[in-house]
Order: structure tokens, then sequence, then C-alpha cells
């Protein structure tokens, strides 16, 4: 018979966990690749939608201005450090 | 495609690129090659040219960092951000970096190359059987120096094939110390170490001296990465510790127990309930090759695409059959112009069909004494259609003495005599008409000269311009006929070897039926390469089984000798 195995979940020590909300992680992403320019990172919705609108376009995804799941996947999938937009 | 403000490009072609450091993931052949492939993703469709220089500044730096690594664009650790390279210039311009907090493989996973043994530096066969039991990583079991050995065959116990692992215990890179091994324990600040250790350092990256005493001394290496090193975590680059123990229980190898996530992880000590050192145990890894070829497009100018499929999308995919997208030749091009290869050329006049025969020279000397067969110089039906493009071969085999390369319709022929000219592509059907567009194997029997061929459950024998078939693979006994053949490697005079996947035959041509006892499964024979493979077929004297672009090359004694690509070893493409 197979062993009882222990069924917890713990925390591991070092273990890089984001805190950072879907929000949080989206202005950074489109702050770091260029879609939200830091004279527009007022936090202002608009702009995020803007941006959000420019990203989804630029990744060939679904154009929608909002944070939708599929766009969440793209933000946290691996990628290339250079900016997408800008310099 | 995209090109950086101001159309940023080199102002010269012949470009110079420097490996200032490598990763412990991988052997540094292994990157240099997939640095070398990378570069010539570029300079295929180009004028440019690149060389590796080992010195000084070169045109594009390249290295391995992680975190912030000096230049102000930290990387991000495991996952997420994976290299970034800077568009062309003077000074960090057209550099590229690569995080070395990500696992490094060719894409696929884990590749263990051994050294030393009897092997011939062939790559771990996991999992093998030593003394019974059975072994998915590499292990010091058997031996009194802990220097950890796996066999290259799926079992240790039957073919003895054996080479070493990675490990300290082995040899060092980088440092100042010329590969020498570790020696523990050695002192560094007035402790002394008994395993690698990140002390004082700032990048992470774990190290040893290579005398007893770093603070006399002063000589040291960098520890290769075991094939049981963990990612992240908080031990990164230790082997796991296998067993272990956690929560009570003992694991013999990577869990995912205690995670939500399911990944994989394990302890780097014997005890995580007391230690609390773990990490996440190997995965497939970002392909060196790909991350590579993309960030060198911008060392070259070129920015993000929107083209999903291109090379510059942001976002990295693995691709196993790698080819450089129009969007992308198209930036490139855009920069630099076409290269200076050969253009297309209209094709000539087809000749009549009822020509005279006009036998090949290099036929002619080794066919005519034998079989009388006078085979027509076929014509080249498209002379810019290139061997050197096509990513697999529908079958490959010896014909007259000239390396055959058949695909969908089509054949290219080369041979020694030939000094690596490939001629070609003739169609298959004014060769031997009879046979159909796709193959899947052939083979010329040594003694009569008869050519078979074989497509689906199908096969035809040629001999001289007469042609008999199509009759079914059943007829030379093999039943149940497999559904294709991959390759055949002729035996001695009279006997070939038939494959299909996991088995393979061995026909008498003779009497043209299978001998008695077979099929047999391929990997009890052929240890070490893969059942999976598209051709199969014998080259110089040794047997070759291809998969995809890359060829497992295997002495008459089963020894697999090279991992190779087909491109470079077989057909010598430039």
């Amino acid at each position: 018979p197979l062993p009882a195995k222990p069924q917890v979940t713990i925390t591991f020590p070092g273990e890089l966990v984001s805190q950072k909300s879907n929000m949080e992680l989206a202005n950074e992403y489109l702050s770091r690749f260029g879609y939200l320019s830091e004279t527009k990172k007022s936090g202002r919705q608009e702009s995020t939608t803007k941006a959000l609108r420019a990203m989804q376009k630029k990744l060939g995804l679904e154009v929608t201005g909002e944070l939708d799941q599929a766009t969440l996947e793209a933000m946290r999938a691996p990628r290339c450090g250079v900016p997408d937009v800008g310099s | 495609f995209l090109t950086f403000e101001g159309n940023l490009k080199w102002d010269h072609t012949d470009l110079t690129y420097r490996v200032t450091n490598y990763s412990p993931d991988l052997d540094a052949s292994v990157i240099n090659d997939a640095f070398k492939r990378a570069f010539k993703v570029w300079s295929a469709v180009t004028p440019l040219t690149f060389t590796q220089v080992y010195s000084g500044e070169a045109d594009i730096m390249i290295m391995f960092g992680s975190q912030e690594h000096g230049d102000g664009y930290p990387f991000d650790g495991k996952d997420g951000l994976l290299a970034h390279a800077f568009p062309p210039g003077q000074g960090i311009q057209g550099d590229a970096h690569f995080d070395d907090d990500e696992f490094w493989t060719l894409g696929a996973g884990l590749v263990v190359n051994t050294s030393f043994g009897n092997a011939n530096g062939a790559a771990c066969h996991f999992p093998f059987v030593f003394e019974g039991k059975s072994y998915s990583h590499c292990t010091a079991e058997g031996r009194s120096d802990g220097l950890p050995w796996c066999s290259t065959t799926p079992s240790f116990d039957q073919d003895k094939l054996y080479g070493f692992c990675p490990s300290e215990l082995l040899y060092t890179y980088g440092g100042n110390s010329d590969g020498a091994k570790c020696v523990f324990p050695f002192v560094f600040d007035g402790t002394s170490y008994n395993t690698c250790t990140t002390e004082g350092r700032s990048d992470g990256y774990r190290w040893c001296a290579t005398t007893a005493n770093f603070d006399q001394d002063k000589k040291y290496g960098f520890c290769p990465n075991r094939d049981t090193a963990v990612i992240g975590g908080n031990s990164q680059g230790e082997p796991c510790a296998f067993p272990f123990t956690f929560l009570g229980q003992t694991y013999s190898s990577c869990t995912s127990e205690g995670r939500e996530d399911g990944r994989l992880w394990c302890a780097t000590t014997s005890n995580y309930d007391v230690d609390r050192k773990w990490g996440l145990c190997p995965d497939r890894g970002y392909s060196i090759f790909l991350v590579a070829a993309h960030e060198f497009g911008h060392s070259l100018g070129l920015d993000h695409t929107s083209v999903r499929e291109a090379l510059m999308y942001p976002m990295y995919s693995y691709i196993e059959d790698f080819q450089l997208h129009q969007d992308d030749i198209e930036g490139i091009q855009f920069l630099y112009g076409r290269g200076s290869g050969p253009k297309p050329t209209p094709p000539g006049p087809v000749p009549p069909t009822q020509t005279p025969d006009v036998p090949d020279q290099t036929t002619l000397a080794t066919t005519t004494e034998d079989s009388g067969f006078q085979p027509t110089e076929p014509s080249p039906v498209d002379p810019g259609s290139d061997a050197c493009r096509v990513q697999a071969f529908d079958a490959i085999t010896e014909i007259n003495g000239m390396m055959h390369f058949f695909k969908s319709g089509k054949y290219w022929r080369t041979s020694q005599s030939l000094k690596g000219k490939i001629q070609g592509p003739f169609p298959i059907a004014e060769t031997w008409p009879a046979l159909p567009a796709t193959l899947d194997a052939a083979f010329q029997d040594l003694l009569t000269k008869k050519i078979f061929f074989f497509a689906g459950q199908r096969f035809w024998v040629y001999t001289g311009k007469s042609v008999l078939g199509p009759r079914g693979l059943e007829k030379l006994g093999l039943a149940p006929a497999p559904a294709r053949l991959t390759g055949a490697l002729q035996r001695g005079r009279g006997k070939v070897l038939l494959f299909s996947g996991e088995h393979f035959w061995r026909l008498d041509v003779k009497v043209q039926r299978v001998d008695r006892g077979y099929p047999r499964q391929t990997e009890e024979t052929f240890g070490g390469v893969p059942i999976d493979v598209h051709n199969v077929f014998l080259y110089r004297g040794k047997y070759h089984f291809c998969q995809d672009r890359f060829c497992w090359r295997m002495t008459p004694r089963y020894q697999v000798d090279r991992v190779g690509y087909l491109k470079y070893d077989v057909l010598h493409c430039p």
C-alpha cells in the first residue's frame, strides 16, 4: 500500500511569491514595456485602458481594453526584456 | 517587422561576438554551438558574417547574469524576463544578456552529456538499469569516489556503456584553474568548505577552490550544475539530496507535495524539516538557441514585431522545427540587404523524354559492371530548391555509392567524389517512375544492386529500369505489417535491417523474407538512440538515426559516438 502522504501546503522559504494585485502587475508590465509612459502613470483608468488596448493589439490578443484572463496570462508569460514600445 | 528608432544598424557586416561567461546549466560547447547557430539564422539571409573572438571588445558581447547584472535593467528571477539585448552601436550597444536564474536547455529538458567513461561522450539514457535497479538521474552508486555517472543505454547491466555526469568532483569551468576539479575541503577567508559555495560572491554563482587553500593560492573555478541541480528556492544550483525527509516522509525523487501549483521540488539536504533548504526541479527549460536568435535580432537592429509566429515576437514559445519567418527575413533584409548566396535561376528547358541514356560518371563506375544498370541522368527540377533548407527528409539511403535524400517527389544526391556538392533536386518520377512521391525508406542490396523502396505498407524493387511492385510488406514476412518503415541498414551481404518505431526486422534479401526471431526491440540492440526517429541509414560505415534535424551516429559496436546535425554532418551544408 502507498504510504500516507502529507496533504498540507506550506510556504517555502525564499519563494518569490508575488503579493501584487492584478492591477499592480498590469501597471508594472504596461510601464516596463513602454505601453504606459511615465507621464501617464497617474493611475487613471483611462490611461490604463488605452495602454491595455495597445498591449493587446501589439501582442495579437483580443483588444478589449480590459484586464481579462488572456491578458493576465500574457503578462505572466516568459518573454524578452526589451520594451515593445519606445526606446 | 519593426526596426529601432532611426533604423539603428551596424556600419560594417563582418561582426564579432564574444561570450564573456557561461551558464552552469549547459556545457560551454553546447552554449557556443547554440550561439553559433543563432547567428547563422541571420547570416543565412543577409551579407552579415559573425566571428567569435575570445578576448578584447567585440561588437556583440554576450553574458549570463541574474537580477541586477550591471546595466541598470535587472532580471527578475526564474521565468518572466528571459534575456535582453541592446540595439547596434558602441559600448554596451549590441550586447546580449541572458538571465541565469532561468534553466537553460535546448528547449526540451535536461540533456546530460557525459565525460570520460567508455561511451564517447554520449548523453545519459534515463532511466537506466544498474544491478537490477532503475535510475532516473546520475548516481554515485557502485563507486567509492563519489563521482556521479550514468549509463548511456537503457541497461548498464547489459551494455556496460557509461560516462561521468557533470560534477565539481570532475571539473570546473571559468575561473583561473583551466577546468581543474574542486579540492574539498578548501579554505576560504579562514573557513573550511566541503561543498561548492556562493560565499564571497554577489552574483550567486557557485564556486570552489582548486587547491586546498584559496586564501593562499587564489585558484578557483565555477561548479557545473549537476543533473539534479535545483532552480531557485533558497538553494539555486545545489543538487537535490535524495532521499530527503519532508514532513516526516521520505522522498527519493522530486515531489509536488506541499505545493499548490503542482511544480516539482526537492530538498537539497537530507532533511527539509530541519534545514528547510530546497529548490525547484529541472523542467523543460528555455531554449538558449531560440532566445539567443531573438536577442541577436535586437543586436542587429530589429525591434519587436506583432507577428506571433515570427522570431522577433516578444514572448517565448518553443518551436521544434525552427525556421526564420518571412517577417523576420524582411526586417533584417530591410536593414542589411540580401545575402550573397545563390539566387534562384529560371528553370532550364525540359529535356525530351526519349533522351539517350547518359550514365552519370560516378554511378557508371560502380554499377555497370555489376548490373548493367545505366541510369538516365536526371534533370534538376528546381535549381533554387536547396536541400540544406529541408527540415526533414522522407528517406535517406546510399545508392550506387551516392547518398540520396528523398523529399516530396524530389531527391538530392551527394558523394565524397563530389566534394560536398549536392546535386539536385531531381524528380523521383523521372528516375523511378513507378514510385509514389513520398517514400519512407529505401536501400540498395549490395550484392544484386537491386533497390528497394518503401512507402506506407507497400514496397517496390528496381533492378535497373525494371520494377516489381508495389507489393505489400507482409510479402516480406512483416506481419502484422507496420504502418510505415523508417529506414534500413545494410548488414553485410544479403542482410538488411528494416526499422519501424520500436521494432526492427532482419531481411534476407536473397529470399526476400525476414528472418525468424524478428521483430526485435530497437532499444535492446541500438540503445541510446530515440525510438521515434524519422530516418535510419548507413553513412560512411556508421549507423545514423535521425530525428528531426538531429542525428545519432552509432558505431558498428553500437556505441553512440556523436549526436549532430543531418545538415552539417551528412549533407555538409555551409
